[in-house]
């Protein structure tokens, strides 16, 4: 129950990026989040590069869970 | 519309982006 509540939570942060619901987040989709975060285009590029594991240029809804995931305590398998 | 219902899950966001932040220093190449 607990990793359908993150998915279903990260799913939530995720549309909130991926405002075209594309199925994908890219650097752009971040940068424009600065106008609602009190993130700077640097930190949120950051935050991509952060989250983006196989540095594709690509967030996926795999990606951002797995990350969230972390976030909140969630330790990934490896 | 729904940009109000939204705000809470944007300080989530924004917290979870922080930590990230946080715990990865920004890149130094």
């Amino acid at each position: 129950e607990m990793q359908d509540m993150l998915t279903q939570k990260a799913t939530e942060l995720f549309m909130l990026c991926d405002k075209e619901e594309k199925g994908f987040i890219t650097k752009r989709d971040m940068q424009r989040l600065g106008g609602e975060l009190p993130l700077t285009p640097d930190q949120l590029e950051a935050v991509f590069d952060s989250l983006d594991d196989d540095g594709n240029g690509y967030l996926t809804l795999e990606e951002f869970t797995e990350g969230f995931g972390g976030f909140l305590g969630f330790g990934s398998e490896d | 519309d729904s940009k109000a219902a939204a705000s809470g899950s944007e300080g989530v966001l924004a917290n979870f982006f922080n930590s990230l932040l946080s715990k990865k220093p920004a890149t130094s190449p």
